[in-house]
């Protein structure tokens, strides 16, 4: 499953495709 | 939004071995405890959570029931009576408020609100219900609307707990 690493870039790219 | 939770919880994934389940906890400062005991959220499963279209797309392209893109646009109407909601699943959390632009779509990174040990549940959802009026309905409700009729037509969970964390 998807590691505390993973979870946080991920996150990260959603922000950023959100214009955050 | 209770049983979009609840019916998110039956379509999750679930290692063969665990008994799925779910547990639903209200304490007396308004917050709202969904737990269930899913093997934890994958990479689509936190994109379906935060972008509501991609979740519709995801669903129309895969054309069926029961996919990860419901997660997605069921867990939104917990904004029906919640401003802020955190998530945590496995190790990670993080959090969305209501109330900032983009703010039901906009994951920000957080810890998640203590709960006893024996609520803790591998995936977590906390509702932080800001009226008073709603928190009354909630708490009044939580065991009157969850009758076992209604679950009927779910086909994973075998055991919905519900507890009040109040002086009652």
């Amino acid at each position: 499953s998807l590691s505390v690493e993973e979870c946080q870039a991920h996150i990260r790219d959603i922000r950023h495709s959100h214009g955050a | 939004f209770l049983f979009e939770l609840i019916q998110n919880a039956d379509d999750n994934t679930y290692a063969d071995d665990a008994q799925p389940e779910a547990t639903i906890a209200y304490r007396s400062d308004g917050l709202l405890l969904f737990g269930c005991n899913e093997q934890g959220f994958s990479k689509a499963n936190v994109s379906a959570i935060c972008d509501i279209n991609q979740s519709t797309k995801t669903l129309l392209k895969q054309g069926k029931k029961g996919c990860i893109g419901e997660k997605g646009i069921g867990f939104k109407s917990v904004f029906k009576i919640a401003d802020k909601v955190w998530i945590a699943s496995n190790n990670f959390s993080f959090y969305f408020d209501k109330t900032t632009p983009l703010g039901m779509v906009d994951p920000v990174w957080a810890k998640f609100p203590d709960f006893p040990e024996q609520l803790q549940m591998n995936t977590m959802i906390c509702l932080k219900i800001e009226k008073q009026e709603d928190r009354d309905v909630v708490r009044e409700q939580l065991t009157k609307v969850l009758e076992p009729s209604s679950f009927m037509f779910l086909r994973r969970l075998t055991k919905v707990r519900v507890v009040r964390l109040d002086d009652f």
